[in-house]
């Protein structure tokens, strides 16, 4: 499964 | 995405939207730190370089155009526009900027996720937009009494970096995988520096009065 973005927030 | 989270990012988005009325309307930039805007147009240059790296939403992606694009305009109208630059208080705003800039990447060189490019420049700006505000406050605090629109600006401002508060204490409790130490206790950081702000705010607030920091 995909890791989620580490830097998803703006 | 929860809901602090984009009440947040809509916080942020009004305070930049509060600004350019000012500025627009007005055709007055009087109270805002010129400074703590260019600082801005760094923090969000530096922080978006993945815009075309990585792909998270769309909503994410406009989102970062806005903000880089809105807070370029803001300090090009500063210095540029004829009339919004001659109300620019300059004598009041001496912080020194570039202080900020060379220490807080400094920090990103030693405190920093990953020793890459990217990763360095990402956590430069996350340092930088902590202490961005400091100008502006500093400016605030020496002129006195704060127009209404300022106010405003500042007061969403923080706003929303309280809410980024509430979304990692949400995030933390409802992600498996939830680590993300530098954004936040640069976030508490920078929240922290609004406190006095929202004290004199609310106080002007509550007793219906001009909103005046205490010199």
């Amino acid at each position: 499964k995909e890791q989620p973005h580490a830097h998803d927030e703006l | 995405m929860n809901a602090f989270r984009l009440a947040g990012d809509i916080t942020h988005l009004i305070s930049i939207l509060v600004l350019l009325l000012k500025i627009y309307a007005t055709k007055s930039c009087s109270g805002i730190s010129l400074k703590t805007q260019e600082l801005y147009a760094v923090v969000f240059l530096a922080r978006y370089l993945d815009l075309f790296t990585d792909f998270i939403s769309v909503y994410n992606s406009v989102m970062k155009v806005v903000f880089i694009l809105s807070s370029v305009a803001i300090v090009w109208c500063m210095r540029r526009h004829r009339a919004v630059k001659r109300s620019y208080d300059k004598e009041l705003d001496t912080f020194r900027h570039y202080y900020l800039v060379g220490a807080c990447f400094v920090f990103a060189l030693l405190v920093h996720e990953k020793f890459t490019f990217q990763e360095v420049f990402w956590a430069f700006s996350i340092y930088l937009e902590a202490v961005a505000i400091i100008p502006q406050l500093v400016l605030l605090q020496r002129s006195g009494n704060v127009d209404n629109l300022t106010g405003q600006y500042v007061f969403f401002l923080g706003a929303y970096r309280a809410l980024y508060i509430l979304n990692w204490i949400y995030r933390y409790f409802t992600e498996a995988k939830f680590s993300r130490w530098i954004a936040c206790i640069s976030g508490l950081v920078q929240t922290a520096l609004y406190a006095d702000f929202f004290y004199y705010y609310f106080l002007s607030w509550k007793n219906n009065a001009k909103l005046n920091l205490p010199a």
